[in-house]
């Protein structure tokens, strides 16, 4: 599990039996009483997201069900949308969006270098613009790419059970390693398993730090920031039958001379899954109005992947943001 | 498995502001990066989760969890 903490923006990300939404209420107490941001005040967007569950009926409310998720998620924000996509007899992935309610007006700070753009006189660096709505049009960049897999192939899903990673002593460390909080193995173990199976070679040419973790008897969890202000985050159950393995980042892969197939291919050939299901998901901007074909639908995503074929394709524009979702089955 | 363990996550991603140029009045500069690791730790206790370590850059902090 991860969390990501930016100065306006959270990540929380958790697996297993975990209780995300009961903890909303006390992260949304925590963002008040020190962040100062109004209790009855609606966050600018929220997303939830998940795949289906493999084991619904070992989660604890409101987890059990998207329904009961949903419904928690209502009793907090207003405006609240919910979406199935995919097929539901096989893999599918849930998600729920809120955009600012009618009344999310209030004075907001604006510093130079915004992409905004001050308004209002500026004093000691920073302006005031007051009742001005943080609008759904206003000029940010944000992208999402989540790849959720399953059936990983065992000979890869085994590098990541800590049996069988080989001793610190004959590994040089990651270069890209940070060092650890604790004298816990499992930090030095997962710099072997990041350095190993290539998960430090995803994004090759950005300054990086992964803060890696290995599980005993299994499992596997990192944290890439990239170039300061971006993330990746891997999470592995690699145990047959049920094995698992997300990857999501924030890195806008075209900035940076990637594609999102470069980066898809990359992290699909460290664990070989059977089958993967991949989002992208990202705000739209003029260029996407003029040519959305070209722009968003068909550029960012692969229609092909070596060793697998494509079982679904599905584009959703939802609000101000566009969102692909695809699914491939391996050619085994 | 009676032990087989969930591995699809839950993902929750909240906005304040579009970016950290532009937070709302009153919140300080540094935003959510204001609230403690201890305040983290007990959200996260609700959540039951832990910290297993932490990186921090100029942009953002990012917590590696339990589970």
């Amino acid at each position: 599990s991860s969390l990501f903490v930016f100065a306006n923006k959270l990540i929380l990300k958790t697996c297993g039996t975990t209780t995300l939404l009961v903890g909303l209420g006390p992260l949304l107490d925590a963002v008040s009483e020190y962040c100062g941001f109004p209790k009855d005040k609606q966050p600018w967007r929220v997303f939830y997201s998940r795949r289906s569950f493999m084991f619904p009926d070992r989660q604890k409310h409101p987890h059990k069900s998207w329904k009961d998720e949903v419904a928690c998620l209502d009793n907090k924000f207003a405006n609240g949308s919910s979406y199935v996509i995919g097929d539901v007899q096989k893999d599918h992935w849930y998600l729920y969006l809120a955009g600012p309610s009618d009344d999310c007006t209030f004075p907001r700070r604006t510093v130079p270098g915004s992409t905004l753009g001050a308004s209002g006189s500026v004093s000691n660096g920073t302006s005031i613009t007051n009742g001005h709505n943080l609008s759904a049009d206003a000029p940010f960049d944000d992208e999402t790419l989540e790849i959720l897999m399953t059936d990983l192939n065992p000979v890869h899903a085994n590098q990541f059970c800590s049996d069988r990673i080989p001793g610190v002593e004959s590994n040089n460390m990651s270069s890209v390693g940070a060092p650890a909080d604790d004298e816990d193995p499992g930090h030095d173990q997962g710099n072997i398993v990041t350095k190993l199976t290539g998960i430090d070679q995803i994004y090759p040419t950005l300054k990086q730090t992964v803060d890696s973790f290995c599980f005993t008897p299994c499992g596997y969890s990192c944290n890439g920031v990239v170039n300061q202000g971006n993330y990746f985050t891997i999470h592995v159950t690699p145990e047959q039958g049920f094995s698992y393995a997300s990857f999501e980042t924030n890195v806008p892969a075209a900035k940076y001379g990637m594609s999102n197939a470069d980066v898809i291919e990359k992290v699909v050939n460290i664990f070989r899954p059977g089958r993967f299901s991949t989002t992208f998901m990202r705000n739209r901007n003029e260029d996407d109005e003029s040519d959305p074909d070209s722009a968003f639908s068909f550029r960012c995503l692969p229609s092909k992947l070596n060793g697998y074929q494509r079982t679904e394709r599905i584009l959703y524009e939802l609000g101000d943001y566009s969102l692909v979702f695809i699914t491939f089955e391996a050619n085994r | 498995s009676t032990d087989a363990f969930e591995g699809p996550e839950k993902l929750l991603e909240i906005w304040f502001a579009p970016d950290e140029h532009c937070l709302p009045y009153g919140m300080p500069e540094s935003g959510l990066r204001e609230i403690p690791r201890q305040v983290w730790e007990q959200v996260l206790d609700v959540v039951q989760c832990k910290v297993l370590s932490v990186v921090s850059s100029s942009k953002m902090d990012a917590f590696v969890l339990s589970e």
